[in-house]
């Protein structure tokens, strides 16, 4: 989970362009 | 009853396609032809031309030195172009991530599968949506600002000029299938689903969810396409060469990473490639 922890985030909410 | 399900299916992810993909091919096509009235790209083809264009890359999208407070942008144009491609691969990354969980029974999957999913299909899926930006001149760029031309990348130093050149080759041939946005749509779909990628935990319900969307794609082919021979199949073996370029495309990554001691790589992007093939 730690090695995609972005990717995780991006699942499960919606990140907006700046937070990445 | 089962083909208005599929119908209502392509319908879905096509609207999905429509909401998350800010470029789409209609549009790209109209700006490409010249047939989209005042919106005439800003044409980058040497370097004087890409000085110029840099401050509209950098406002059409979040510029590096934004992902990098504190650190200087790199020398060389080269490196500076790259960063560009990287802040717009990753938010490319977060509207697949978006379109993805669109797909009915997507988000029901096991969350490491999403994962693994995305990690493996997401580069696949940005490579393919690179064709309607392109042809064989050049490609459209910062949301279709900018048109950068073909003999301009092909002019950057090594191994800059061969990121692109293997994916012009496959878009000029993927072009001729005359996709639209709606078929588009569902072959991404496919894309995503693949039940084959390493490190799945849970296979079955993968397989099951791209069977729907595979049917789905079929049938609207043979509508969207009633002449096209064989163009469902056509698509499908596209799958194959999209899984080369995107091996192909990581080498180069690992070998820039190498190459170039300040190069830096953005987080998202890092995460997917590490160790993926």
């Amino acid at each position: 989970k730690e090695k995609h922890k972005i990717l995780h985030r991006l699942l499960q909410n919606s990140t907006s362009p700046v937070e990445l | 009853p089962e083909a208005a399900d599929l119908r209502a299916l392509a319908r879905h992810l096509y609207e999905a396609y429509l909401k998350y993909f800010p470029l789409t091919k209609a549009k790209a096509r109209a700006i490409l032809s010249g047939k989209s009235g005042d919106n005439v790209p800003f044409v980058i083809h040497d370097i004087k031309s890409l000085m110029e264009g840099e401050q509209l890359i950098n406002n059409g999208q979040t510029s590096f030195q934004e992902h990098n407070i504190g650190s200087d942008p790199p020398d060389g144009v080269e490196l500076r172009f790259f960063y560009s491609c990287q802040s717009r691969s990753a938010e490319a990354v977060r509207e697949v991530t978006e379109f993805a969980k669109s797909i009915p029974g997507f988000v029901n999957l096991d969350l490491n599968d999403q994962v693994t999913l995305l990690k493996y299909g997401v580069i696949e899926v940005l490579i393919l949506m690179m064709s309607p930006l392109m042809n064989k001149d050049g490609t459209l760029i910062s949301y279709g600002q900018i048109f950068m031309t073909r003999e301009f990348l092909k002019s950057l130093r090594k191994p800059f000029c061969q990121m692109l050149e293997p994916k012009f080759d496959f878009s000029v041939k993927f072009n001729t299938l005359e996709l639209d946005d709606s078929d588009m749509a569902l072959f991404l779909a496919v894309i995503i689903l693949s039940g084959d990628r390493p490190g799945l935990l849970n296979v079955k319900p993968i397989e099951q969810l791209q069977e729907t969307v595979l049917h789905s794609l079929e049938l609207h082919l043979k509508i969207n396409h009633p002449d096209s021979l064989q163009l469902f199949a056509k698509v499908l073996q596209k799958m194959t060469d999209l899984r080369q370029m995107v091996t192909d495309h990581v080498q180069l990554i690992q070998l820039l990473k190498k190459t170039e001691v300040d190069m830096f790589l953005h987080p998202l992007l890092q995460e997917i490639m590490k160790d993926l093939y």
